[in-house]
């Protein structure tokens, strides 16, 4: 969660800043995790030195709270609305010299960094606070703690308190860096419906070897838990006026599901990414369940279909669908359009002919890198013609290759197809990424999910209908409570099973609530509110993305105003911190970045492009000139 | 030599090099309509290093307008003018600024060369002086072209043919033989061809280090991009 160092070359001041105390805090109730990370830091040296606090926080956790205390004074950051937190910025650093606090820095973190300059012999105190809905995939929740002190720290500490009204079905707690001998160290309590994982290093215990000034505390502390799901229909949770519903119904017997993958194989594929397209590609279909139905639609310049119609996945079938994909080889120009719409038309086609399983699911599936570039390569009009052509009968996900990609023309196109948009990110394992996300929409137990409330008793609900649910999944909706709160627990699930369809209704007694909150030092207790201000943040973002412009403004405006009503550093809002220095680049600010935003560095052997519209704006830095027809030597 | 041909419409830049042995004399510019022929005659290393390949490089250019009756001929030690029955002829070491009726030129000593053909076209000619006593390199020269489009439509030559429109689509980015160098592909001309990210020196400004263009090269003497193939555009003589 920290590294503090010196920008000075001075090799002495290396050891002139001691971090004296480094402790990561983490609070979750119901998923919804507050973390804490303190550090103290002391300048031993007779002159000022800068530390730097720096911390990867999860990328989807939103900044709530920082502050510095040097020399018994308090500077805290305050959140404003991205344009208002700009101008202050500008109008404090004329010359723009210090760039924003936060960076992209990998898959699933970001980096938040700040530095200040401490006086001899003083003190400073950081603290960040964020928070976080943590997502259930594939039976599991899991809280991720990023370490990397540059140094021994006197009093280094990992606590995480975790509550569950539900009760906790298991825990654990593991490190990347966590050798044998620290084993023992991760301490770990589980009652039933509390958890508590501790991990505190002596100094020695830190150090890399015997008499070594470097730390071996270095990388990912995970801990993953479940939850019990014993009540069909969900647990309900209300406190202090706001309700928050958690569904994740097991024991159900999968959907059958149709799937085609669309697979890009244009020349930019050529190298790794088809490859290791190739790999995924043979490890989904050797997991294909028999009852699914499946097709491959291949395209470069020109749309290939495997087979004219999506088939059973039988095992001969499967063999020539991994002999079909063994035999891709990157080729053409990329023709996404007609791809898409070959894709829909195929699964239309199989709709009409009545070939589908009854009761199952129909989705497609785009593996891309991206630009297009032949047939239609208007991406408006390819968005359009892709939302036209589902009208809402297939959800559709977008797999996007590499850091180049136009992640925000893939994401679009997801979510208006009540999809979602996932950067594959070039690497070893982009296969086994690939692979990954099928899993998670592998084994679908629901369609057409629609979760009623009594129309009296709550307000402002997050989205409560969904068109697919996949085992190991959660879905969670919250609102507010406005009528009596017993009138809340009256709740109905209708959705469409493997066996017909479902109708679920909330048998929990009221009185069993009462016990659930009586233990406050577990809990936030604002935590359903919080949590229903992250969840409709997060959803009035994502319709950001997808809706009409009126639609957009409005969406903007709500979250927008429940961003800085709760304080969250969201993709609309900075947090401007002033440094107590005097001088220009002494305020920053700390910005929420996209996944659109957040390229990050090349990987070896990948140039670092800059791709998008138009095809050719591929630029290296250069000075200008103007342009003149020359002929010359080197 | 190194082809630069900018695109400003797209904002962007195609390159590519002729290798060809010394001696070789191209046609760069003919305008049939203007009367103006730029042609370039080739030179080589001193001495060829066997561990590298050959590079060429222009050392002599000839610049003709026949409606002036004007003919210049520039080469790394002299620069010599002949207008009717007029001859002059200048060094490198010279500073020269002369402007006649339909004609201006002007020389920067050591440095270039530039001539102005009444409201037309300007060509600047760098000169690239190299150590006397290298091993294997020699002094050479570079040519530019500015207000290209102020010559007719009819212009043709190595370099003339992209004197005006000329549009491409480039996609399919991907990584190349060399990391730094990504290839992709380009359509123009109603041709696929490969192409490769990389950069050129404009040296007009800076004669030691050059300017960086980012372009795409296209490999193969330009085959594909320029209308037949490179050995189309040599000619007998420098006039």
């Amino acid at each position: 969660a920290r590294l503090i160092k010196k920008r000075s070359s001075d090799p002495q001041a290396v050891f002139d800043i001691e971090i004296y105390s480094l402790k990561v805090d983490c609070k979750v109730t119901s998923r919804f995790a507050r973390s804490v990370i303190t550090s103290r830091v002391v300048n031993r040296a007779n002159v000022s030195r800068e530390v730097f606090f720096d911390v990867d926080l999860p990328k989807t956790a939103f900044i709530t709270n920082f502050s510095m205390v040097i020399d018994g004074l308090t500077y805290v950051g305050v959140v404003k609305e991205k344009a208002a937190a700009k101008k202050q910025y500008q109008q404090a650093v004329s010359q723009g010299q210090t760039a924003g606090l936060v960076k992209a820095s990998g898959r699933k973190m970001e980096k938040f960094t700040v530095s200040v300059n401490i006086a001899a012999t003083k003190k400073v105190t950081f603290e960040l606070t964020y928070e976080e809905l943590l997502k259930r995939n594939q039976g599991q929740y899991e809280l991720l703690i990023r370490v990397k002190p540059k140094q021994i720290v006197q009093h280094f500490e990992i606590n995480v308190d975790i509550y569950e009204p539900q009760g906790i079905r298991f825990l654990d707690a593991h490190g990347t860096f966590v050798t044998n001998d620290l084993t023992q160290l991760i301490e770990k309590t589980v009652t039933e419906t509390k958890g508590h994982v501790s991990f505190s290093p002596t100094v020695d215990q830190q150090r890399s070897c015997p008499l070594c000034q470097t730390s071996t505390i270095d990388g990912d502390f995970v801990i993953n838990y479940d939850v019990n799901w014993d009540t069909p229909a969900g647990d309900i949770q209300i406190l202090n006026g706001y309700f928050v519903h958690y569904f994740a119904p097991t024991n159900l017997k999968r959907l059958p599901k149709n799937v085609v993958f669309v697979i890009d194989q244009s020349t930019s594929m050529m190298g790794t990414r088809i490859k290791q397209t190739k790999e995924a590609m043979l490890a989904i279909l050797a997991d294909i369940h028999p009852d699914d139905h499946f097709s491959i639609i291949s395209f470069d310049s020109t749309v290939t279909k495997w087979k004219p119609s999506i088939i059973e996945a039988t095992a001969e079938n499967i063999e020539a669908a991994k002999q079909y994909v063994n035999s891709l080889y990157a080729r053409g120009w990329t023709n996404i359009n007609d791809a898409l719409l070959e894709a829909i038309s195929m699964l239309d086609e199989a709709m009409k002919q009545h070939t589908l399983t009854e009761h199952s699911i129909s989705l497609i599936i785009l593996l891309s890198d991206g630009d297009p570039t032949k047939g239609e390569t208007n991406r408006a009009q390819i968005q359009s013609n892709v939302k036209n052509g589902i009208g809402g009968k297939y959800p559709l996900y977008c797999l996007g290759f590499g850091y180049d990609l136009d992640y925000s023309f893939i994401e679009k196109m997801a979510l208006e197809n009540h999809g979602v948009a996932r950067r594959i990110y070039e690497d070893s394992d982009s296969a086994l990424q690939m692979q990954g996300f099928y899993d998670e929409v592998a084994s679908p137990l629901l369609s057409q999910i629609e979760l009623k409330y009594p129309e009296n008793g709550v307000a402002d609900l997050t989205e409560r209908s969904f068109q697919q649910y996949y085992n190991g999944s959660e879905i969670v909706v919250a609102g507010r409570v406005t009528g009596n709160e017993l009138d809340a627990y009256n709740m109905e699930v209708i959705a469409k099973g493997a066996e017909g369809d479902l109708f679920l209704k909330n048998q929990r007694k009221e009185q069993d609530q009462e016990k659930t909150f009586e233990d406050p030092q577990y809990i936030f207790g604002e935590y359903t509110e919080r949590l229903w201000a992250y969840l409709t943040i997060q959803q009035l973002l994502s319709k950001r993305v997808s809706g009409t412009p009126e639609e957009k403004a409005n969406n903007t405006a709500r979250a927008l105003e429940l961003s800085l009503k709760y304080n969250f550093v969201t993709p609309l809002t900075s947090m401007v911190v002033t440094k107590p220095e005097d001088t220009l680049d002494s305020t920053m600010l700390a910005d929420k970045l996209t996944e659109a935003e957040s390229r990050g560095p090349p990987q070896d052997g990948q140039a670092h492009r800059v791709s998008s519209s138009p095809q050719s704006n591929y630029h290296y830095a250069s000075r200008y000139i103007p342009p003149v027809t020359s002929v010359d030597g080197d | 030599p190194h082809f630069i041909i900018p695109v400003p419409k797209q904002n962007d830049t195609i390159c590519f090099n002729v290798d060809e042995r010394p001696g070789v004399i191209f046609n760069l510019v003919r305008d049939p309509l203007t009367g103006i022929t730029v042609n370039g005659q080739t030179i080589g290393d001193k001495k060829i290093d066997p561990n590298k390949k050959l590079n060429t490089y222009f050392g002599r250019f000839g610049i003709v307008n026949e409606k002036l009756g004007l003919k210049l001929e520039v080469t790394t030690r002299s620069i010599e003018i002949t207008s009717g029955k007029e001859k002059m002829a200048f060094t490198w070491s010279d500073t020269v600024s002369m402007k006649q009726r339909s004609f201006a030129l002007q020389i920067n000593k050591e440095r270039n060369l530039v001539v102005m053909m009444g409201d037309s076209v300007q060509f600047v000619i760098v000169l690239h002086r190299v150590w006397k006593d290298h091993p294997f390199h020699q002094d050479y020269l570079g040519f530019y072209t500015i207000d290209s489009h102020r010559l007719s439509s009819k212009t043709h030559g190595l370099l003339g043919q992209f004197y005006h429109d000329l549009s491409f689509e480039v996609g399919e980015i991907h990584q190349g033989t060399d990391p730094e160098k990504p290839d992709a592909m380009m359509m123009i001309k109603g041709q696929e061809l490969t192409v490769t990210r990389g950069w050129q020196r404009d040296y007009r400004e800076d004669i030691k280090h050059g300017v960086q263009v980012p372009c795409w090269f296209v490999h193969h003497n330009g085959t594909g991009l320029i209308d037949g193939v490179h050995s189309d555009y040599i000619v007998s003589g420098i006039f």
